[in-house]
């Protein structure tokens, strides 16, 4: 396969690094071999797979900004078939310091282009907004995965998600394409889930998932446990859900 | 009193944009005269107090990066003494804009210094991250209010957040006090709320607000109505919190 898939959206906590994590768990219990590239300062992606940031020598950091190379940082996880580029705080500073690199869109694309054909996908988490490193991310991949939140203020921002992403798209990847958008944290119980779920599948029809994750508190508590759901709570909604999400990640990946 | 308090943490979702709407609602119904200052790109808070950003002329963007005066772009809301300074999207791309200026740090507090005596509170709503943005709003203000959820991820961003808060505070701004730590998002019935609440009142004690905003749908629903919580639903758990949570602001922001 050799895919990059890119976990993007402006929104703050809409389930980037939680969809990241278990997508890449589920894929590597298939049997796939995944790498996962934290991009995010706050190092969420590292902390869920039970690595503690401040331990680590070099991170993400060292790669955008000083060239080394990607597989001295590249750590195992508990999870067989699944590794990790793990991110520090230090991240924070790489938009100032990569303002004077030339292509400085690109430096991420350059730093994964000798590992790529190592892995069947590489899944990269990006941090809440549409600066410097999120640009590195979409130029550097083959699909986004846009995880959303059913409110109002997640659906306003999709709109110009996916303006600013047709733009990043004709500047620096034309081969970009959008996998997918998840309805996250979905609850059935609730009318503006609901009213938002219709909104988003009239308006975006199939770049929309067929998968919708339900609120799981299993899928929060996970993290704490340094566990994908696969190893927490295989049997419980959130579970089940990212069973069914990673199939149809598969069977759309092929179409990028 | 004119104070200036902001709503900063770089975990996403936490809650800063309802923060800041509903605490300057509630301020305004008090009879505080109350600016709302907008520096998200995704201008949540914009949104939120129904004003669409694409009809709007001139933005915070204009008065960081061309200097255009505060006032100019002051818009009144539907909530009598409350006024609104808004954000457009094209502020993603004030770090960049700003690189070169010397003490870019410090724009926010100049451009509000000729007005901060025409108001006994500005609020300044953050985006999730410590970029430039949210560095100006640290180091123009007297007080900052932490949204948090009560969960792993949130939990960890908080120390890391604290540390940074420190670091701009001995640079930028050694005045700077944090208002209170706000737990938003509580659910009594999940073990995970229950044990972070006891971790996060452990960790920060009196930093801690006494106000705790319980999961309310009425919150997320606002929003969509352009309303604050106040006219679209007083009486729920939510508007209950934030009159009590009114209060407590109030109270503290004497201690400043
Ligand atoms: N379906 C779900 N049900 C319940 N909790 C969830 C679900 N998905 C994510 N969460 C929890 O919601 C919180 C936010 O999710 P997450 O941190 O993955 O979002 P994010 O988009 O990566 O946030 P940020 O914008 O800060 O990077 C986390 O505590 C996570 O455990
Ligand atoms: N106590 C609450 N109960 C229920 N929903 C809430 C509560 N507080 C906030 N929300 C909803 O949760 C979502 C996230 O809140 P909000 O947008 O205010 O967070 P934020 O920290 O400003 O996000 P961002 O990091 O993207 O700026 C919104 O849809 C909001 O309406
Ligand atoms: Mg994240
Ligand atoms: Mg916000």
């Amino acid at each position: 396969m050799n895919k990059v898939l890119s976990f993007v959206n402006q929104k703050g906590g809409t389930g980037k690094t939680t969809a990241t994590i278990n997508v890449g768990a589920g894929l590597a219990l298939k049997g796939y071999k995944v790498l996962v590239i934290d991009i995010e300062p706050q190092s969420n992606a590292t902390l869920s797979l039970a690595i503690e940031p401040s331990e680590i020598k070099k991170s993400m950091y060292d790669v955008l900004i000083d060239n080394v190379h990607i597989s001295d940082i590249i750590v195992p996880t508990s999870t067989e078939n699944l590794s990790l580029a793990p991110a520090k705080i230090d991240l924070s500073n790489s938009s100032v310091n990569l303002a004077d690199v030339s292509h400085n869109q690109m430096v991420l694309k350059e730093a994964i282009s000798p590992i790529k054909n190592d892995y069947d996908f590489i899944l990269v988490d990006c941090p809440p907004s549409l600066d410097l490193l999120s640009v590195n991310a979409l130029a550097a991949s083959d699909g986004i995965i846009i995880p959303v939140l059913c409110d109002y203020l997640s659906l306003e921002g999709l709109k110009q998600l996916i303006d600013s992403i047709n733009r990043i798209k004709e500047k620096f990847n034309p081969d970009l394409r959008i996998l997918g958008i998840l309805p996250n944290m979905v609850d059935y119980r609730r009318n503006l889930t609901n009213d938002s779920l219709s909104l988003i599948r009239k308006n975006f029809k199939d770049k929309v998932l067929k998968t919708e994750v339900r609120v799981c508190v299993s899928l929060a508590e996970a993290p704490s446990y340094g566990k994908t759901i696969f190893s927490y709570a295989p049997a419980s909604t959130g579970g089940e859900a990212y069973k069914k999400l990673v199939k149809e990640v598969i069977k759309r990946s092929k179409k990028l």
